[in-house]
């Protein structure tokens, strides 16, 4: 199935 | 000290209305420029992005940059407080521990102030990359949130696939599936019922409709939602704010393993 990304994985810390 | 003043407080509440669900609790940025928060929700799947112009409200005044932390459950309860009509200001000192919401009726027969204690939130500010996205499609709010909302009755994730003329929104369940399709319509005699798509690569993903359910609760903010997809990116769901600013809402991607 499909796994849920974490939003983090995109957006790094800034 | 900060200080600003918008004559449509409504905006204000439905704006945390929107988030309040998603976000337990966030630093709200306040600089010359404006008034803005950026919060993941408590997954961490998330991001909710607000930004409302310094020019957007009646009066602003921000003499240093301030960061105010708030319980968004508590700042719907104050703002509850406030009719729809009503003007809000919000005012806080530098330093200072609480901020004020300040509600005026129409005609100014009833003043209303209630504080808020502010609260220490260690946040973790995330950079946005500032992407060319492969498909952007326009639809109205409303639309986009019956969608979702008739796509969660059947299953819990949507594919959302973008051609040149349509956008598809599929999802599969226990007991069936669903699929609900929009064709471009730029009808000019009625603006706020336009769908528009712009699409430099057909695109395909696939995302939790909990997650687009909650953000659909800004709808009464925008005739409009503004969907922008990236392969293998966050979907941008946006909701602009006439003439004040912008609420955006971030959202991973479901990934094949």
């Amino acid at each position: 199935a499909a796994q849920q990304a974490s939003i983090t994985a995109f957006f790094g810390a800034s | 000290m900060f200080e600003a003043r918008l004559a449509q407080g409504a905006l204000l509440k439905k704006v945390v209305e929107a988030i309040k669900d998603l976000i337990e609790d966030a630093n709200f940025d306040c600089n010359s420029s404006g008034f803005s928060l950026q919060a993941m929700d408590s997954s961490h799947v998330s991001l909710v992005a607000l930004s409302l112009r310094a020019d957007g409200f009646e009066h602003y005044r921000c003499d240093r940059n301030v960061s105010m932390g708030m319980k968004l459950a508590s700042l719907s309860k104050i703002l509850k407080c406030a009719n729809g009509d009503d003007a809000i200001t919000m005012k806080s000192e530098d330093n200072g521990d609480t901020i004020t919401f300040m509600f005026e009726s129409p005609e100014q027969e009833r003043l209303s102030e209630f504080d808020l204690k502010l609260m220490d939130i260690d946040s973790e500010h995330l950079g946005i990359p500032d992407n060319e996205y492969d498909a952007t499609v326009k639809l109205p709010a409303a639309e986009f949130q019956r969608i979702v909302k008739d796509l969660s009755t059947i299953g819990d994730t949507v594919e959302i696939s973008v051609t040149k003329d349509a956008v598809k929104f599929g999802t599969t369940g226990d007991i069936g599936n669903a699929n609900i399709m929009c064709r471009q319509n730029k009808a000019a005699d009625k603006p706020d019922e336009s769908t528009e798509i712009d699409i430099n690569e057909a695109v395909s993903l696939t995302f939790a409709l909990r997650y687009l359910n909650s953000f659909a609760k800004a709808t009464p903010l925008s005739t409009h939602a503004v969907l922008k997809l990236s392969k293998e990116l966050p979907i941008l769901v946006e909701y602009h704010i006439p003439e004040v600013g912008r609420l955006a809402f971030y959202l991973a991607p479901k990934i094949e393993d």
